[in-house]
């Protein structure tokens, strides 16, 4: 059988929220490592990739290996009946058609489960091999998410350069063109730096409306990481963690635009 | 003009 025991049930709110507007269904594959999920859009544009583990969990068990595919609408339904404090406890039997989902309150005094089917999904696994990347930049997802947002009013690519002199983003459009510049900073206050790790330049063009999805993830990670090399998809990656818990990661890969 | 690739072009399936 599966359980698994989470003290802050409103970390998989914030991970559904992550996740729900590139996806429609996913598995979840259980495993003695964790939960993991790896689901491409319909496109075949963006790739999620959510590992969370099963040290972040307060209990956890998984006698066997199960794939658990879930629509996503539904279970975001389920969760709106917590609360964000609650501690949320998921289980299936072996071989069941049904996740059960309990929620309890932080006082004990109120419990709820609700139980979900469980849908057959064939999904598509990708192979990722582990890259060097030539330029990894560190930056508030706040400000990532903010910037995203603001260039997506210009166009629906924005380009992202990444040189010794810091990060450009840019859009352009019907209405004109918007470009952010963002220089490496050692600010006193860490949280609002911009690190920027550079073996080589590299400019890559992105469609908006990918990345304004992964800033979704602002809420889960005070810092996104960016990995970038010439003509490979970018990684958006986003810790999942609270200041007492690291639960996991949750990456995003998005597939360049490249001149026709 | 700048043409959407995916990800098909990158990775391969398992």
């Amino acid at each position: 059988m599966f359980e698994a025991r989470l003290a802050e049930g409103g970390i998989l709110k914030k991970v559904l929220d992550a996740i729900k507007e590139l996806l429609n269904e996913a598995s979840f594959d259980c495993s003695e490592a964790g939960l993991q999920l790896q689901a491409m859009d319909n496109s075949h544009v963006s790739l999620v990739s959510l590992n969370l583990r099963a040290e972040g969990f307060e209990n956890y068990r998984c006698d066997r290996n199960m794939s658990m595919g879930m629509n996503l609408a539904s279970l975001v339904k389920i969760m709106k009946c917590s609360a964000n404090d609650d501690v949320l406890t998921i289980k299936a039997q072996d071989n069941a058609d049904v996740v059960t989902f309990v929620f309890e309150s932080k006082n004990g005094d109120r419990v709820s489960d609700f139980d979900m089917k469980l849908m057959n999904l064939d999904q598509e696994h990708l192979g990722i091999p582990e890259t060097d990347y030539a330029c990894v930049i560190k930056m508030p997802s706040n400000e990532f998410a903010k910037i995203v947002r603001d260039l997506s009013q210009f166009g629906e690519s924005i380009a992202i350069a990444c040189s010794k002199q810091g990060v450009k983003f840019s859009s352009t459009g019907d209405i004109g063109t918007g470009n952010i510049k963002l220089a490496q900073n050692s600010s006193a206050d860490s949280d609002d730096k911009v690190v920027v790790d550079l073996q080589e330049p590299v400019t890559l063009t992105f469609a908006s409306r990918y990345l304004n999805s992964f800033a979704k993830a602002a809420g889960l990670s005070e810092k996104v990481t960016l990995s970038m090399s010439p003509d490979v998809p970018l990684v958006v990656e986003f810790k999942v963690a609270t200041s007492d818990n690291d639960y996991g990661y949750i990456r995003y890969y998005l597939a360049p635009k490249i001149e026709d | 003009m700048q043409k959407q690739t995916t990800l098909f072009s990158f990775f391969s399936r398992t």
